[in-house]
């Protein structure tokens, strides 16, 4: 299984939609300070159904809404998007979250279950809290963790 | 269960003392189930020695350090248990230009394999990219801004 | 004490907002005491607003921000209670190049009053320092050894 | 008052003497990773009393003797020194640790408590919790502080 594509739209800074096409390699994303690089590491996270507010720097569910600047209206829903292709066969995971509190996962296009969701990506080394993730400073946490957390990352790996 | 524990244990301790020879030229790394308790239930223990020095407590260990051997972990488990893609936020920032130099070797050597999305402002990794988007703030909204590398070069990344 | 508390905060206040000014070019920022508390109990807000962003919570920013702000408030305080000496241990770590600019900036012109030990892996700052010392580790033992600032285009820090 | 010199012999990483003179401006620290330059922000805070062995990156006060290496044993002791100039005049401040224990404040040569050192440098911003001291990956911890935090710093200031 391999990510080929990732699509964001009025999710926290991205108020307009934007389209990663991901190829196999080094796809590096630069930027100035507070252009939004982590905001899409963010995205990826809460694709997967991250529910912890520090893990994403919100301090409520609605903080993923683009809240808007001088020229946009705050965003009605965000929404994102992640496109995979295993054996010619294209998966499509997303995620959407409206200003009414309504959270909605999508597989395929089809209204799914985080559980559904959950499961499909079982085992393929995918998910929120997988260690291919490493955000914005998290990558010392590693020597910091106890002997306990590492071996819970060598068990998921087993 | 037990024998797929120990038999991931044993790849993962040949994968991390590679990488940490690789990454800390000529230094030793061993990862081990703590002593004295049943596998399944066993921690598991991180031990470095660096070129030159004593075996270190990993406490010791200053901030570039600990970055390389969180770097050393990711690429050990890459090749037991591979994602469908890596998300590296700014996992350079502590590192000198050596380290940064072996880091790219090792993305390079391992990106025929897997899928990298690396945040960084560092121009050396940037070069390397096989894929490169530019994020940019216009107005309070993140849009994708194509980026020329030779615009790096005066290193202005707008 | 609370006429001087008072006359403190708002020589910082007037600071803080220029060195935001400064470090974001166009931003504003402010520290007040919290509206409805009795001065000498009142907690101190800060409140920063980037160029064609809302006013935004400080745990929305990004890495690089949080940086620009800790510099910001380090040079408010250093005009109204200077120390004989300030050590700043990579905390350009986060920056981009053009925050990296505005940082050293504000070095060169206050370093005219005040003396700063910076440590960093920054060419653009090492150039800019009236001394420099070059650390090695040989044989496990931290020593000091003379640096030509030549020896940094190619970058090789030994 | 201005820091004029810095000697450590015998702490951490610094197995043999180093002097650094300290001249007005910037003075800047580079090297490798590892290389022992966040070790001489530990000495300056170990110096002036530090006594939190988390904010010294130690586990036990013996931690600050240099541990040895192939070519050369243990240290016996841990020496920091401190010169400043104020009006033409030198003031010296020296901490030592001896592995039987024992801690030795001296001021100007002779011995003293760690009142008397902190008495002598009240009013001067020279001091462990000092806001010019800021240690590896601690810059944007003032906007992630409380506002009562920000507050206490505000109250030293004034
Ligand atoms: N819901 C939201 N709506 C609009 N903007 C938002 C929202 N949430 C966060 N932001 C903005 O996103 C910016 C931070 O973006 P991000 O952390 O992705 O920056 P970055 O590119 O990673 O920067 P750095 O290089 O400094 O790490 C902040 O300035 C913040 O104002
Ligand atoms: N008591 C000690 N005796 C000998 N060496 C020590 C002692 N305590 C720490 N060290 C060594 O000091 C090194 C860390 O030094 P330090 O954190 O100052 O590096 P640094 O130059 O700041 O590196 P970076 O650029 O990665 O931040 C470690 O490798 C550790 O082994
Ligand atoms: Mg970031
Ligand atoms: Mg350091």
């Amino acid at each position: 299984m391999r990510l080929v594509r990732l699509e964001i739209e009025g999710f926290k800074s991205f108020g307009t939609h934007v389209s990663f096409e991901i190829k196999n390699g080094i796809v590096s994303i630069v930027g100035p300070n507070g252009s939004g690089k982590s905001n899409i590491v963010d995205a990826i996270r809460w694709l997967f159904g991250e529910r912890a507010n520090s893990k994403l720097r919100m301090s409520e569910t609605a903080d993923v809404l683009y809240f808007g600047s001088n020229s946009m209206k705050r965003a009605e829903r965000a929404w994102v998007k992640a496109v995979f292709e295993e054996d010619g066969k294209e998966i499509s995971v997303e995620r959407i979250y409206q200003s009414d509190g309504k959270n909605t996962y999508l597989l395929n296009g089809a209204v799914a279950r985080l559980k559904d969701v959950e499961e499909l990506f079982f085992g393929t080394g995918t998910g929120k809290d997988f260690y291919s993730i490493v955000g914005q400073g998290e990558i010392s946490n590693l020597v910091n963790s106890s002997p306990i957390q590492i071996k819970s990352l060598v068990e998921e790996a087993a | 269960a037990r024998k797929r524990l120990i038999s991931t244990m044993e790849l993962l301790n040949e994968n991390f003392s590679r990488m940490i020879s690789v990454l800390f030229s000529e230094g030793t790394g061993m990862m081990s189930f703590t002593e004295g308790f049943d596998i399944l239930d066993a921690p598991v223990e991180i031990n470095v020695k660096l070129p030159g020095k004593k075996i270190q407590k990993l406490y010791t260990m200053s901030g570039g350090e600990k970055s390389l051997v969180g770097i050393a972990f990711i690429f050990s488990l890459l090749m037991i248990n591979p994602s469908s893609f890596y998300v590296l936020d700014e996992v350079d920032a502590a590192l000198d230009d050596f380290s940064t130099q072996r880091f790219i070797n090792l993305l390079e050597e391992y990106s025929k394999v897997a899928t990298f999305i690396v945040i960084t402002h560092n121009k050396f990794i940037m070069e390397r990219a096989d894929t490169l988007y530019g994020i940019t703030m216009m107005d309070g909204v993140s849009t994708i801004i194509p980026v020329e590398l030779s615009e790096f070069s005066d290193s202005k990344v707008e």
